[in-house]
């Protein structure tokens, strides 16, 4: 491939017989350092949010040896403009990673609590499956909101996000407040949320994997719903779907057993 | 039994000589008119092709080299690998401490990234970089 992943004219595609296929197969996975090939649910999951997300992660690592940053950049937002944009804090993020992965939201329905309770939107991330070569050096939440037009132009509201320390069956669960934000209601775009301590601490300690909570007040105070904020959920366009990222930085070297 | 017969049957066969080509004695394997040249062959491995395109998302797939034909050993330009083990064995029982050491050549391959599913459908970016085959011969 060179640097535009144009494939030279003169590689021949040729047809694979059986036996070169599934050889070939094998070396790949051994390669890439997989047991087996992975069996995706794809049933939501292609054009969701996060894979486009990281497609454009991918697209700027396989152009970006011979391209400056400032350009690279400029470049970048341009590309993404129809997609989630990544800000130049994450492309150095991805510059440092040996691998950058998304997760999907494993919550199934927006829970969102009866309006005796305070609203809050729930969401849980399975991050028990990761490599213990692979530290986490960064992880985003993100979130996509849209402008609501159904509120007074100049409304601000206040999303909180908050860490699940204790779910409690009779009661609201202990938070551990990460980030809060004020945003106006008619802005549109991914807000994204340092989650980076939390996910460390999701991988060394999987049962303190609680999730996270997010939480919206107006301005006077009145607890509303993500959805009247107009933050995307389960039910909005796939490529808004909430999602996390995380970038790891590998500790040790893959080595293949010889064949 | 009948394996066991079936077993002998194949022995037999393999001991005759199948084509032409095969009717001399091993020990003119080298001869000139047997060799045929290595060559390195390109083809390009499709991800399509081989069935994955339901998890791997980038790329669509790579350019591969292969080498086919009588490929020379590192050691030296007329020895290769058939012929080396030949050699080594002759001299490992007549002189061991003689016997020459097999070098293989590391070989740094290209930096590649690949974005696929994996089985919870989460996605991963890996970077495969600082890839080193250690192989001798042809790769």
């Amino acid at each position: 491939l060179d640097g535009n992943n144009e494939v030279h004219l003169g590689f021949i595609h040729r047809r694979l017989r059986t036996h070169e296929k599934r050889e070939m197969q094998k070396e790949i996975l051994s390669i890439l350092g997989l047991p087996h090939r992975p069996k995706p649910n794809l049933s939501q999951g292609k054009y969701n949010s996060a894979p486009l997300f990281m497609l454009d992660l991918y697209n700027t690592i396989s152009g970006e040896e011979k391209i400056p940053v400032e350009v690279k950049l400029s470049r970048y937002h341009s590309t993404t403009q129809s997609l989630p944009l990544a800000t130049y804090q994450e492309t150095a993020f991805l510059n440092d990673a040996d691998m950058v992965m998304s997760f999907v939201n494993l919550v199934e329905y927006d829970r969102e609590l009866s309006p005796q309770r305070r609203h809050h939107k729930e969401f849980k991330f399975n991050l028990s499956l990761i490599p213990d070569s692979e530290a986490i050096t960064a992880a985003e939440f993100r979130l996509y909101k849209e402008c609501v037009s159904r509120t007074i132009r100049n409304e601000t509201f206040l999303l909180k996000v908050y860490q699940v320390v204790k779910e409690h069956p009779d009661r609201e669960a202990d938070l551990f407040l990460l980030d809060s934000r004020r945003l106006w209601a008619a802005d549109e775009g991914w807000l994204e949320f340092d989650i980076t301590a939390t996910s460390n601490l999701w991988v060394m300690s999987p049962v303190h994997n609680l999730g996270l909570q997010v939480s919206l007040e107006t301005s006077s105070g009145l607890s509303i719903s993500s959805k009247e904020a107009g933050l995307v959920g389960r039910s909005g366009a796939l490529e808004k779907q909430p999602f996390m990222v995380a970038f790891f930085k590998i500790s040790n070297v893959h080595i293949r057993a010889p064949r | 039994s009948t394996g066991g017969k079936r077993r002998q049957q194949n022995r037999n066969r393999s001991t005759q000589p199948q084509d032409g080509s095969r009717s001399s004695a091993p020990a003119d394997y080298n001869s000139s008119d047997q060799k045929t040249p290595c060559r390195r062959h390109e083809l390009f491995v499709s991800f399509r092709e081989l069935g994955w395109q339901d998890w791997i998302i980038a790329p669509e797939g790579y350019a591969a080299n292969y080498c086919e034909g009588e490929c020379s050993f590192p050691l030296n330009a007329h020895m290769n690998a058939t012929n080396h083990a030949i050699v080594q064995t002759l001299v490992h029982l007549m002189n061991p401490e003689n016997v020459p050491k097999p070098c293989c050549a590391p070989t740094k391959l290209h930096a590649i990234s690949v974005l696929y599913f994996d089985d919870n459908s989460n996605v991963i970016l890996k970077k495969y970089q600082n890839m080193v085959v250690l192989a001798c011969g042809c790769h």
